[in-house]
């Protein structure tokens, strides 16, 4: 399982949430305009936030943040 | 498995619900405005609660909860 | 294999019953309204019972309990 | 696997079928009007039975048990 | 691998076969009119007879016994 | 996987051939007018003949052995 | 996997090959006119020989012995 | 995995290839004309040869020699 | 996972590439105009050249050499 | 599962991010302009960033980082 | 898994990254025009580069490297 993430902007935070019993942050990438980050769920990350302008590319659909 | 929560407004809430025989929240994670939230199910996770504005992208299809 | 309950309107219950010989209520979950709640069939759940109004989505098809 | 039944008036009867040599009861839900249960065949119910007005729903079609 | 089973008029009968080197009868289920079984082949059951007026829905297709 | 024998007249048999190293009948199933069996393949049925006035229903097509 | 044989006259021949370093006969089964035949591959028969008006369905298409 | 040889004509030659380090002919298959091979890969047989005008059924397309 | 070539003309030559740390020819097989080969990917062969007039049948797509 | 990013210009970036409890850089590799990469996740490689001109073919959908 | 490299002239270089901690070249495997290489990730590759005019075929779609 893997999601793709598009900055439209630069300034862009792809965060992953741990697996386990607590729920914390395990990295912070930062995504500059026009970059692309495609991300699995991992051993160390069963959740992930974006924050910032970007479209997020999902099985579940497509997601424009700004939208 | 995974969903997808993108916020519609500030003050959303996204509840992990603890898998196993008793069953309370095990985190909260609070989404800004267009913030988005990708989440699986996991050794932990059994069930989740959305609280405030939100859509939430699913294999069963797309729910807008203030519709 | 999990399902989405939608609260119509506050008062939803979404009940577990448990997995195993015995089928007794483990959790009730009370839902207001527009509240969502994804939820698992796990080791401890094999059945859930819905109450109030509220729209169910499943694999199977989406229902709403009040009509 | 799982069903849904979804009760359109109450009285509707939901028997699990015990797995196994032997076939018995091994629980009887009752079901009140516009109430819907979510029944997964399990290691100790292979068969369901449906008695009252309901609607069915499963991966091999719908079925109204009145029409 | 589940089927459904609706009986039409009472005195459907739902006969499960024995799996194994011998083929018998385990179990026979009497079904009234507007019943419905939903029945898994099992360690127990490798063949299912019905007779009597029934819509029998499988994943191979839909089959009213009286047509 | 699972094959369904509709007998159009009394008289169909649904014949098991015997897994292994041989090749014999294991079982010999009588249906009359309208009845339907269900029959897996299984441990020991790995091949299975029809005989008489019946519609087949297999994943690979439905057959009428009249026309 | 499965294969379906309908002889369209008598006099069908359905043969199954050895599996293993060996390709011999393991049987050959003789169809009448409208007898069917539904026949596995399994761990002593790799490959299937049919001679004779028949129709054969498999996964791949239904072919007609004499068109 | 299995592939489906129909024979146009007689002298049709289906070809067995060894699996392993060597590739060498381990059986060599006539047919006569109308005669129809249903062969799997095996953990004998990794490749397969026709020879002679023929219907080749696949997974990936149907392939008529002569044409 | 298997492919077929069909040759069009004498003199295509399939090779197999060895699995493995090293990649090198394991066996080279010529086909004369009209013969087809199936082959599947083997824990020797992880790799095919086709060299030659030649229709090549993927479940990636249908590829004519000459084309 | 594997991804494929087709420079448009030379200067392309494909970086692979460890798997595991740390997030770093495992490799960059530069892509000359119409360089083609397929890449797949791995044990070492859990996310993939794209730097540059490029088209990002996924199972997600296809990305032009320009557009 | 595999992917389909057609030369359209001479020329193509199709060459394995290596799987593992590192990431260098394993192999490099040159096509003449019209040449086909069908090519599985492998334990030892787990990426492939395209270089020279050709077309490649994947089940994320068909590239041409020269458009
Ligand atoms: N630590 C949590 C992270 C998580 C995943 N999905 C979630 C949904 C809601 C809240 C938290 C989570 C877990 O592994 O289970
Ligand atoms: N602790 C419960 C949580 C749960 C999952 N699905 C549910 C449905 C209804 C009620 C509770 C639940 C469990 O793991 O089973
Ligand atoms: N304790 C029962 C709960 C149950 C699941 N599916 C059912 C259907 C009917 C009645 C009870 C059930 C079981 O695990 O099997
Ligand atoms: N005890 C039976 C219950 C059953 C399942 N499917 C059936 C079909 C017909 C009759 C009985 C059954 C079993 O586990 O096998
Ligand atoms: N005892 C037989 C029952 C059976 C299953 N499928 C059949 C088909 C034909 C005849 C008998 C059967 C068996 O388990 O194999
Ligand atoms: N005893 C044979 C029965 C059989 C299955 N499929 C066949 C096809 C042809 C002839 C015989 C068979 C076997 O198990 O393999
Ligand atoms: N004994 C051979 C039978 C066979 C299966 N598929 C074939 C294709 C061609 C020739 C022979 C075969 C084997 O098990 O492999
Ligand atoms: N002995 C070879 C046979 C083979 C299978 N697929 C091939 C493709 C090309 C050449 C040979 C082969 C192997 O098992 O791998
Ligand atoms: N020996 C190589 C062969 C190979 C497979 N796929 C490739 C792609 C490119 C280059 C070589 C290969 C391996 O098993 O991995
Ligand atoms: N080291 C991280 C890399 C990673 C994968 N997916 C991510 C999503 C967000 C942030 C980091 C990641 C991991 O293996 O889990
Ligand atoms: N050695 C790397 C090769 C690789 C695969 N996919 C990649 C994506 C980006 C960069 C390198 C890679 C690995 O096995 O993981």
């Amino acid at each position: 399982e893997y999601v793709v993430i598009k900055a439209k902007q630069s300034g862009v935070q792809v965060i992953g949430l741990t697996r386990g019993h607590d729920t914390k942050f395990n990295h912070l990438e930062k995504l500059d305009k026009n970059e692309v980050m495609l991300a699995q769920f991992t051993e160390y990350t069963s959740a992930i936030k974006v924050r910032g302008p970007a479209v997020i590319y999902t099985k579940l659909g497509t997601i424009d943040t700004e939208e």
